[in-house]
């Protein structure tokens, strides 16, 4: 995967952190201070299609099934997620109690094209 | 998409910088509070003292503790760690007691367990942490009973009773993993524990004094399996 930088409009991964303070989130979330949320942004020419390792997942099925009803649509490709990993967070729900959880594909780790 | 036309998954491109950071917070927000199974955010009145919450997890997490009592546990009291199931969220629960009536000789605790985890999570382990404070040298029996509310709401009822003799100040675990796990098939709920002393101690435990020594419950949940549809 490539993060995105300013001069490429390819496919790749722009970061985005939602800071748990500035959204007034940091009085029940205790850990992490924030939220790498992520995501995938750019062009997906079609050489690019098809990065290995993103046959069986979710976003291809949805795009296989577009194009399975629509004749007229087309191969470009999009730019998704590749590789997630889990949020673990540390909370308070709203009985006061405190939960440790990992929330599974949260952050996006890697683009690509389908 | 039509050939040449953005993919429909790139639209977030489309949108003024600041609207898209806008969009991106409340889809954050949004995605966080559905997978917490949270209508909306907790408002949090009371946080727990931070001494409290740190022993509790350094207590939940130790390898040793001080005093080990209870069947169904390490001797160590350790934290077993559960290998995830298939792929199924599991969670941590850390329950702070909520004080109750309490007469010379006996006090009452009150844990409310999370009402949107009770509808969705099985629990796989809960274990009850006290600490006591013990008046003097000796041997001093205490009663644990495990009370819940029948099936009218009315009344409670003990689901278990266990008989202890403490001997020296310090940490005591209690599994009451099938009391809390019977609780999850509740509308709400509560399990309330009451200790009960033979003479007369002032109060078997000690968190009236101190943040640290706070009783509370360490649970372990499983997000439940959905239905399986079965096809002939």
């Amino acid at each position: 995967g490539i993060d995105c930088s300013g001069d490429s409009r390819m496919c790749c991964r722009q970061e985005f952190f939602v800071d748990f303070k500035e959204i007034g989130w940091e009085d029940w979330i205790i850990q992490p201070e924030g939220y790498h949320m992520n995501y995938c942004a750019g062009l997906c020419p079609l050489h690019m299609a098809g990065i290995p390792g993103l046959a069986a997942s979710f976003h291809t099925a949805v795009l296989n099934l577009i194009k399975a009803n629509n004749p007229d649509a087309a191969m470009d490709s999009c730019c998704v997620p590749t590789q997630r990993r889990p949020l673990s967070l540390l909370y308070y729900d709203r009985d006061s109690n405190i939960v440790k959880t990992d929330i599974p594909d949260m952050i996006v780790d890697a683009c690509g094209c389908t | 998409a039509p050939r040449g036309v953005r993919c429909p998954a790139c639209g977030l491109a489309a949108l003024a910088p600041t609207t898209q950071r806008d969009v991106l917070i409340a889809l954050a927000k949004q995605s966080i509070l559905s997978k917490l199974r949270l209508p909306d955010r907790p408002n949090i009145t009371q946080p727990m003292p931070r001494g409290a919450l740190l022993t509790a997890l350094r207590r939940m997490y130790a390898q040793r503790t001080d005093t080990a009592v209870s069947p169904g546990i390490p001797r160590d009291g350790s934290t077993p760690h559960l290998r995830p199931e298939m792929g199924l969220q599991e969670y941590q629960i850390l329950s702070f007691a909520e004080s109750g009536s309490s007469t010379s000789r006996s006090v009452h605790l009150h844990f409310r367990f999370t009402r949107e985890l009770a509808g969705s999570a099985e629990i796989l382990q809960a274990t009850l942490y006290l600490f006591w404070a013990v008046p003097g040298p000796g041997t001093h029996p205490v009663t644990v009973r495990l009370l819940q509310p029948d099936p009218t709401g009315l009344n409670m009822t003990v689901a278990s009773e266990t008989r202890l003799e403490v001997q020296r100040a310090g940490w005591a675990t209690l599994d009451v993993g099938q009391a809390v796990q019977s609780l999850f098939g509740q509308g709400s709920p509560r399990l309330t524990v009451e200790l009960e002393v033979a003479e007369d101690w002032g109060s078997p435990l000690l968190a009236s004094h101190s943040d640290s020594h706070w009783p509370f419950v360490a649970a372990q949940a499983r997000a439940r399996l959905p239905h399986r549809v079965q096809r002939r």
